[in-house]
């Protein structure tokens, strides 16, 4: 474990409190896309199958049942909860998940590590992770008003994957394993699809205005 | 270099 791996988790873990803070609190999911949360649902499902059969540590495994429980119950407020699911803004929302499951699949199909089921899926997960955002994204720029939790949340889920790419430089300098070229092309293309919402964020942080998307 | 590092991440 090296510090940007654990800056990054924190970062991760931090964004998904902050976005269960918000909903839980003040009972709104305004301006989060459920589609973004199913797709982050399905990731840690996916990344996690060994979560059971492979005991890693004590830190590796409390980390994957948080992500797995908040990741699933964000889903359940938006879907299920009597007063949260009134602020979800679905005629909005309506990004279709099979524009990105699909592909990410059949590219997990054939360009992965090995042809195993557990290989296939964590990269499939990989893949995923990295355009989970897009829906997200996406209601931003469509409902042009971000309340500053929302806009802490995407910030800090960026954040926390430019963190790891830092992790898998000094691991790949440090370590006698290497980085998979997958997931670092998928790392990559996951913190570039930040980079525009990043410079809008930082503007709006400067000039100490509303955080807003162009359209 | 011989096996993948990232399967301990998370």
């Amino acid at each position: 474990m090296n510090i940007f791996r654990l800056a990054g988790d924190m970062t991760h873990l931090f964004s998904v409190l902050v976005l269960l803070l918000k909903i839980h609190t003040i009972k709104s999911c305004a301006g989060i896309s459920l589609k973004t949360q199913e797709l982050y649902a399905l990731v840690f499902t996916t990344r996690y199958l060994d979560i059971f059969t492979d005991f890693i540590s004590l830190y590796n495994t409390v980390m994957k049942l948080i992500f797995l429980g908040s990741s699933f119950s964000i889903v359940w407020y938006i879907r299920r909860h009597k007063i949260v699911r009134r602020s979800y803004d679905k005629d909005q929302d309506t990004f279709r998940h099979y524009f990105l499951v699909i592909p990410c699949l059949v590219l997990a199909v054939f360009i992965n590590h090995k042809f195993t089921f557990k290989e296939v899926m964590w990269t499939f997960s990989l893949y995923l992770e990295a355009v989970a955002i897009l829906p997200q994204l996406v209601l931003l720029q469509r409902t042009r008003n971000i309340d500053n939790l929302t806009g802490q949340y995407v910030f800090l889920l960026g954040a926390y994957r430019a963190l790891y790419i830092l992790n898998w430089i000094y691991r790949h300098f440090t370590e006698p394993h290497y980085v998979h070229w997958i997931t670092w092309i998928a790392g990559v293309v996951q913190t570039l699809l930040y980079a525009d919402f990043f410079y809008y964020y930082f503007q709006s942080w400067k000039n100490n205005e509303k955080l807003q998307l162009p359209a | 270099k011989d096996e993948e590092a990232t399967k301990d991440e998370l």
